[in-house]
């Protein structure tokens, strides 16, 4: 998928700030 | 046998019991044991005061203290609960029991909504649309035109605004999620499901009293 065919809502999702699954990263 | 997180905990501000949070969260005692063990690292790696300040939860997330972003700002003024600028370990077994994989969906979209509605206004407009995407850009490097960015924009709010106001209700969010699935993955959090086997020792050196 490149960002031409996501929706803004996509793009936004795809934020490093938004993947807190790095909060459990040891 | 004695509880070293009651002991320890106890003086932590913002302490809760575990058995509270459980029964509010979907969360079972041993995992908020668990997630406490996450919270302490979290809160004691700049200052050591049991409480997760701004730049802590930068430094976790994006190994920087410094790095400013838009969404993290977000979401930590969503987890900070009572907006006393600091998450204490309530607000982050409360706002984390969200990410879990049994929390109600309807949970998880309320609080992407709140995320996105950066002035707080009850709706997304469409200058915080634009504004979001822009941030994104400057944090990827992606570089797209203005055409491009008001093109993705324009097309994005008027499919999700139906109601054709200028603006997107919850209402509107819960069709247009329901329509593009995918927005709500980074609202789920596999780890939380096994959170108990990522920060064992607790577990493993205490017992839970009744």
């Amino acid at each position: 998928t490149t960002p031409l065919t996501m929706n803004a809502f996509e793009l936004i999702s795809t934020s490093q700030g938004l993947n807190l699954s790095s909060l459990f990263e040891k | 046998m004695g509880c070293l997180y009651s002991k320890n905990a106890r003086n932590v501000p913002g302490y809760e019991e575990p058995t509270v949070l459980a029964a509010e969260t979907p969360f079972t005692v041993d995992e908020v044991q668990a997630l406490y063990e996450l919270f302490k690292k979290i809160s004691s790696s700049i200052i050591d005061d049991g409480l997760i300040h701004k730049e802590e939860f930068q430094l976790a997330l994006f190994r920087n203290r410094n790095r400013r972003n838009l969404f993290a700002d977000r979401v930590f003024d969503l987890f900070d609960l009572k907006r006393n600028g600091v998450i204490e370990f309530g607000e982050f077994v409360r706002s984390l029991g969200v990410f879990h994989p049994n929390a109600p969906m309807a949970d998880k979209i309320a609080f992407a909504f709140r995320l996105y509605d950066l002035r707080h206004t009850g709706y997304i407009e469409r200058e915080e649309l634009k504004e979001m995407v822009l941030a994104l850009l400057h944090e990827s490097d992606l570089v797209l035109s203005d055409d491009v960015v008001e093109m993705i924009v324009d097309k994005t709010f008027k499919d999700a605004d139906t109601k054709g106001d200028g603006r997107i209700d919850q209402e509107e969010w819960k069709e247009f999620v329901s329509r593009y699935p995918s927005l709500m993955k980074n609202m789920t959090l596999p780890y939380l499901k096994d959170i108990t086997l990522a920060f064992p020792s607790f577990v493993l050196s205490s017992e839970v009293e009744d």
